[in-house]
């Protein structure tokens, strides 16, 4: 059975947030590592995968592979009914139809029960590369969404050209055109402003700014958001959480001319 | 204009 305990109730209403309006009905795959999701959006454009690590939790109990097949509009129903505050508890049978969610007050005054029924989800798992990526940037995760909201006024699609001279985006639109672009930034006092630039070749691609809008609903869950790209191969947006957990979202990118 | 990819064709099934 599966046993899992959050300190705090805002870090899955957080994950579920971000990618509720990605993916619908997917799997959260329990075994004794923590629990997993890989989901793809409906038009096979994106793919959404979350690891919460068994660190993530205290304790963490879970002695056999659990699939449990969430509707994720449901879950959020349920999940409003949690204070950022509370101490959520999910619990599961080994061959589960129900999930079972605790949420208790931090004070302990008040504690709050629901079942949720599940479903029966037949997900494709998707094998992902690991690729040696040629650009890896490090930024605010707040300035990663200005940047893609203010671009998505003007245009569909961004082109991230990353070089030694820094990072940039650039949109076409019919009002005109704009581009936003980062350099290196080092702040000793305020690590999560810094902006990192790795490079072992310059890259150019183009992307979608509806799903990169999207991927930033995940804003709430880290101060820092890390660009991988490659030319040719999906962009992994990555926000990393405490304990080695990660939501991570590939793009796959639009090519020709 | 460019054309958006499907993720499918970069991850294999599987």
């Amino acid at each position: 059975m599966l046993e899992a305990r959050l300190e705090q109730a805002q870090l899955l209403k957080k994950v579920v947030d971000a990618i509720k309006d990605l993916v619908q009905d997917c799997n959260f795959d329990c075994n004794d590592s923590g629990i997993a999701l890989q989901a793809m959006d409906n038009s096979h454009v994106a793919l959404v995968s979350m690891m919460l690590k068994a660190e993530s939790f205290n304790p963490f109990r879970c002695d056999r592979n659990i699939a449990i097949g969430l509707n994720l509009v449901s879950l959020t129903k349920v999940l409003r009914a949690a204070q950022n505050e509370d101490i959520l508890t999910l619990k599961a049978e080994d061959a589960p139809d129900s999930l079972n969610l605790t949420f208790e007050s931090s004070d302990k005054d008040r504690i709050s029960e629901y079942d949720l029924k599940l479903m029966d989800i037949d997900q494709e798992h998707l094998g992902i590369p690991d690729t040696d990526y040629s650009a890896t940037i490090s930024m605010p995760s707040a300035e990663f969404k200005r940047i893609c909201t203010d671009l998505m006024a003007m245009s569909e699609s961004v082109t991230i050209e990353a070089g030694k001279d820094g990072i940039k985006f650039a949109c076409n639109g019919d009002i005109g055109n704009g581009s936003i672009t980062l350099r290196t930034v080092q702040d000793v006092e305020n690590k999560e402003n810094n902006i990192e630039i790795a490079l072992t070749e310059p890259v150019s691609l183009t992307f979608s700014l509806k799903y990169l809008v999207n991927f930033c609903k995940a804003q709430n869950l880290s101060k820092t958001v890390k660009l991988h790209i490659s030319n040719e191969v999906p962009l992994l947006v990555e926000y990393a959480m405490e304990g080695g957990s990660y939501l991570r979202f590939y793009l796959a990118p639009k090519i020709g001319d | 204009s460019k054309q958006q990819q499907s993720i499918l064709g970069f991850f294999s099934k599987g």
